[in-house]
């Protein structure tokens, strides 16, 4: 079980590295990108992401993150490349 | 609403659109149709006019791919990515292209082609994305719901604020109509308004001016100034439906408030007040009162009435109470007998329409002062 959940949360990042690449112009430089820390800049990204699209802003993947960023949207990114 | 850095927008009016090639999800027919009511929608709030290009280069070019298709954003299969657009410019400027993995629909199943065309061509006249989850131009789509307006007053903010709004005089519609596809359903012919059969569904004060609404328009007109202006009710209030039952206006407000069935709204301006529409009930009417003929308010008094029928209930604003029981109208009103289809206060007068007839009642002396025709505002 414990494995399950650990390849869903890297389904999940990796899901979320090209929602925010694809939408919110974040582009990956190096693994220091994906430190999991307040002021990183995934985390930030993430905010930036959530506070864009009226959720709670916690820089965290959480399910409401995970549930709305996988509708189907306008291909057009939300944050001018 | 947001608009593309440097607020990119068409510097004409009317706008070529073409349709490339056709999902096989749907009959072409369909595709025509989904595209043209999306178009149609944003001309609805502007003064932009579209036309179906069918061989040349038009500004709005339109197509289905799959995955890469010659931009820089390739599609991503069933799911994600549904559609993009591109900012008002040249080449590609405008143009809209639908992601072929999609499963295109015209229901409320599936990806709905006139909801998704709709968010698109919003890119393709100026729009970005919008913050507000309820506008259209959110990036992320919800389930299509048929029986609402699809734009949001944040998108109609959006449009206007870079292309104004539509035309609402008579002459305008006219020219307008010079550049419609021949095939384009005409608007209802307008009843004259020196008709002597002249009626209206209801009639208000409205800021400083009389509004008369009549099935999907509406006449404006100042007391004492000639001309007449006449709209669109859609182009004024897109979310409302078509036909009012009853309308009055509280000044100290500038609130109107607009009556259809047994809902209501709030207007200021053209600004429907959030929370609404709301049922006729909230105001403290009986659950067997389906819809309301007249209303207005009594300036003197501070109060509304609301006139169904032969009868009327009156609700006081300075002690909020409405009446236990409804009133005989003719008891209240004499000279003004039955059903009434429209009531508004100029001055010190209650106008009372009922069919071909408008009756001036003089509220102090309590009678009919004078008969007037209908159309008597309009100097014919």
């Amino acid at each position: 079980f414990p494995a399950d959940m650990r390849q869903k949360k890297e389904e999940g990042i990796q899901f979320i590295q090209i929602y925010l690449e694809n939408y919110y112009s974040f582009t990956k430089d190096g693994e220091s990108a994906f430190i999991w820390k307040n002021n990183s800049p995934i985390t930030k990204k993430i905010k930036e992401m959530q506070e864009f699209l009226g959720l709670e802003v916690t820089g965290k993947l959480d399910s409401n993150t995970l549930d709305l960023i996988q509708q189907p949207r306008c291909g057009f990114p939300d944050v001018a490349g | 609403f947001s608009t593309f850095a440097g607020e990119p927008k068409w510097a004409k009016k009317v706008l070529k659109y073409r349709i490339l090639n056709y999902t096989p999800d749907l009959h072409p027919a369909d595709v025509d149709a989904a595209i043209k009511k999306a178009f149609n929608i944003w001309s609805s709030v502007t003064p932009l006019k579209f036309i179906k290009e069918e061989r040349d280069h038009a500004d709005i070019m339109i197509s289905f791919a799959a995955r890469g298709h010659n931009d820089f954003i390739p599609f991503d299969g069933p799911g994600g990515a549904v559609a993009h657009a591109y900012a008002p410019g040249r080449d590609f400027g405008g143009d809209a292209h639908f992601d072929e993995d999609e499963t295109w629909t015209i229901s409320t199943e599936g990806t709905n082609l006139f909801y998704v065309a709709l968010h698109e061509f919003g890119h393709s006249l100026g729009l970005f994305h919008s913050k507000d989850p309820e506008a259209l131009m959110y990036p992320i789509y919800r389930k299509f719901d048929p029986s609402v307006f699809p734009l949001h007053q944040d998108d109609i903010n959006g449009i206007q604020h870079l292309y104004g709004r539509s035309p609402n005089t008579y002459s305008d519609q006219r020219e307008s109509a010079e550049v419609k596809e021949p095939d384009e359903p005409k608007e209802p012919a307008l009843p004259d308004t020196c008709s002597p059969d002249l009626t209206f569904d209801a009639v208000t004060t409205f800021r400083g001016e009389i509004m008369f609404f009549k099935d999907t328009h509406f006449w404006r007109k100042h007391p004492s100034v000639r001309a007449v202006d006449v709209g669109l009710i859609s182009s004024f209030w897109p979310r409302l439906p078509p036909g009012v039952d009853a309308a009055y206006e509280v000044p100290e407000k500038d609130e109107t408030v607009l009556f259809k069935g047994n809902e209501f709204w709030v207007v200021r301006g053209d600004r429907i007040l959030p929370g609404y529409p709301q049922k006729i009930y909230v105001l403290g009417l009986p659950k067997d009162v389906t819809k309301i003929d007249a209303a207005f308010y009594n300036r003197n008094k501070g109060e509304i009435y609301f006139f169904i029928v032969d009868k009327f209930w009156s609700y006081n604003k300075r002690n909020r109470s409405m009446d236990r029981k409804p009133r005989q109208i003719r008891e209240a009103f004499p000279g003004i007998n039955g059903k009434i289809d429209a009531v508004f206060q100029h001055k010190n007068f209650f106008y009372f329409f009922h069919g071909r007839k408008q009756f001036e009642f003089d509220p102090g002396k309590k009678r009919v002062t004078r008969l007037l025709k209908t159309n008597f505002w309009f100097r014919c």
